[in-house]
């Protein structure tokens, strides 16, 4: 579904030039849950961006089905953006002046086969906080209507940069099983970032990133 | 240093009065290392929100070195603030349009004693990030600035919301040695949220949080 071939990501500061991302290489299936586990600052969210169309690659090709992102237009990488991709940042998920259902209705809308906004926000285990707006919810609430939100679009691939970081051990239970049912379920690819280990046993592979480099891949037996 | 005397905080929505914290009793004394613990949603930021006089009680009485914090004015609770607080909130900590060292040297600017802002970036491992804007760090490198910013100002009072959510092990023990030497060594108390059981090992005390109430708190022999 997806491919990278010596995928760069550079930044200029002034002489200096930090190598976000050098020379990474992978293929991504259909249906596949991959974790990708690095240490602050390796490189992890400037992968899922560019991986999602949110950048684009200073060098290297990326593919999806075969189309190239990496010379795609901005307007291709909205297109793509918004039918194909569901995405949890780590910060700054929501809009603020709509309420917690608001802001997964309106992710509903845009979508072509949205699932349903009310039953999302269920599952997610807030359904009485529907009304509340982003600034009246704890930090672990907010990232869960961000995943609501995500998952509402009904999207092929669903992107998660720490979804689970600000959440407590339950809520984090909660929020990977439904992840893992939305993969296996639907048959979507879930692409989840984290630096906690545990969360990497549900993964059928592992991507290790360390200093910008895809250091090895793990497969999982049984996640 | 500070009392908590039947403290609360309710929100009113709508027909719902949603209570964030209730009857909250306790005690903090100088110099200690405080954990609170709890679910997503127990009301941990709401507590710490007021014991830092960002927000104030519904009811209840809090008191800093004997001085009423729950009816100060606004312009008290500013000045509180200023000259005996540093703060790292769970998100938005950084001014955007500031590097890394100018973010950390306004902080250190405001300050009665500061201490150096080079030396606090270096000792949350980011010497070499400091002419970066926040949008160009990664999310753990943020939290690091944020921690280097409050550090500086050489308050009385250091209250951190999960300032290790977003980090990896390795950065998170970095991060809590540094807290707990600032902790040790100056002799300040330090007050920090996390819902990240083993990280509690490092407090002197853990206020247990659950459903707005503090249901427990215990003491570590050997933090
Ligand atoms: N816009 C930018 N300009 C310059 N450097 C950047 C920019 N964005 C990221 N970087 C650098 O690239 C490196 C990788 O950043 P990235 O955000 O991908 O890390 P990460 O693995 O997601 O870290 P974390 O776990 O802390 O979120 C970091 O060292 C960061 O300083
Ligand atoms: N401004 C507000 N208006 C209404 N309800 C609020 C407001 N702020 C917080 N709440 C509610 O009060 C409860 C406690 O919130 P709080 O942010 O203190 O939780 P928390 O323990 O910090 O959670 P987390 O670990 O998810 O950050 C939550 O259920 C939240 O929905
Ligand atoms: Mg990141
Ligand atoms: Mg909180």
């Amino acid at each position: 579904l997806i491919t990278a071939k010596a995928l760069c990501k550079y930044y200029q500061m002034g002489d200096i030039t930090v190598k976000a991302l050098q020379n990474v290489d992978f293929s991504i299936y259909s249906g596949e849950l991959i974790v990708i586990l690095g240490p602050s600052g390796s490189g992890k969210s400037t992968l899922l961006n560019l991986v999602g169309g949110m950048d684009q690659a200073t060098r290297g090709e990326l593919y999806y089905k075969n189309t190239p992102l990496h010379n795609a237009s901005p307007k291709q990488l909205t297109f793509f953006r918004r039918n194909n991709v569901g995405f949890v940042f780590q910060f700054y998920n929501l809009i603020p002046n709509l309420t917690a259902y608001e802001n997964v209705c309106l992710s509903a809308e845009i979508a072509q086969n949205p699932l349903s906004p009310g039953e999302m926000l269920e599952k997610v285990g807030l359904a009485e906080r529907t009304s509340h707006f982003p600034a009246q919810l704890s930090g672990g609430e907010q990232q869960r209507v961000a995943l609501a939100r995500a998952i509402v679009k009904n999207p092929e691939i669903l992107l998660c940069d720490e979804p689970t970081g600000a959440l407590d051990y339950q809520t984090s239970i909660q929020v990977l099983q439904l992840l893992k049912h939305f993969c296996e379920e639907y048959h979507k690819t879930v692409i989840l970032i984290t630096h906690n280990t545990p969360i990497a046993q549900i993964a059928n592979r592992i991507f290790y990133i360390k200093d910008g480099q895809l250091s090895r891949i793990t497969a999982n037996e049984q996640p």
